[in-house]
């Protein structure tokens, strides 16, 4: 299966 | 004392017809660049970046930086008040909480003016960096409306996919599968018509279909979209707001478990 994945997973939060 | 006046007030209109289905408040920053917009989502999947060049307005004034927490559905309602044809003045002083929206008719015989009281909002920003991605799609936006309208029928997820022959849209559901594919175009006569791939290595990654649907409420300000996607990095959807600016829209992927 497929979870969906969170933005600020991927980028860096400032 | 900050001041912007957009000629084609209507380009307001469709970003917020751009913005308000996935966004209910957002910081609008003003600077002497001009005015940039950056938010996720309520669940925090999908992030809108929005940005107007201060050159792009025939008057802009800027004496120092402000950011300005706007409800965008009170913010609709007010912009709804305004024609297509309106010029469109968005002014507010210094440290003030409040911003004046005022609407001028072409031939200036009727002007009105609307206040909205400002938020105090505390957004996380993302930082995001300057990426080569390894395929970039560029398509009319009306046709990528339509694939994510049809392809929506057919499951809650759709399969984007680009090789150097084309790209593929799929989706599958209980009524069974859906596939559209787009060739790169052999040529074209009006360059927004055209449908053309830079590819560095096949990519192929799963997205929500509610939040694609979203995006294409944009559709109104431009007549082609880039679509730009690397293996697992969150899809960019931009569409180029003609010489004022963009709004572009970035969407992590579903992952496998």
């Amino acid at each position: 299966g497929q979870t969906q994945g969170r933005l600020d997973t991927f980028f860096k939060v400032l | 004392m900050f001041e912007a006046r957009l000629l084609q007030g209507s380009l307001l209109k469709k970003v917020m017809e751009a913005l308000k289905e996935l966004l209910n408040e957002a910081a609008w920053d003003c600077s002497d660049a001009g005015i940039q917009l950056q938010a996720m989502d309520n669940s925090h999947v999908s992030l809108v970046s929005l940005n107007l060049r201060a050159e792009g307005f025939d008057k802009y004034r800027c004496d120092r930086n402000l950011s300005m927490g706007m409800n965008l559905g009170s913010m609709s309602k007010i912009l709804k008040c305004a024609s297509n044809e309106d010029i469109i003045t968005i002014k507010a002083q210094d440290n003030a909480d409040t911003v004046t929206f005022v609407f001028e008719s072409p031939d200036q015989d009727k002007v009105s003016d609307y206040e909205m009281k400002l938020m105090n909002l505390d957004q996380e920003h993302l930082g995001i960096p300057e990426t080569d991605y390894a395929c970039t799609i560029r398509l009319p936006s009306s046709e990528f409306a339509r694939i994510c309208r049809d392809l929506s029928q057919f499951g809650e997820s759709m399969v984007i996919s680009c090789t150097k022959e084309g790209v593929r849209f799929s989706a599958t559901g209980d009524i069974g599968t859906g596939n559209i594919k787009l060739a790169q175009s052999a040529k074209v006569d009006k360059e927004e018509e055209a449908v053309v791939i830079e590819m560095q290595e096949p990519v192929s990654l799963t997205f929500a279909c509610r939040y694609l649907n979203s995006f294409t409420k944009a559709t109104s300000l431009s007549k082609s979209v880039q679509l730009s996607m690397s293996p697992e990095v969150p899809l960019v959807v931009e569409y180029k707001i003609e010489d004022i600016g963009h709004v572009r829209y970035y969407l992590a992927p579903k992952i496998e478990d």
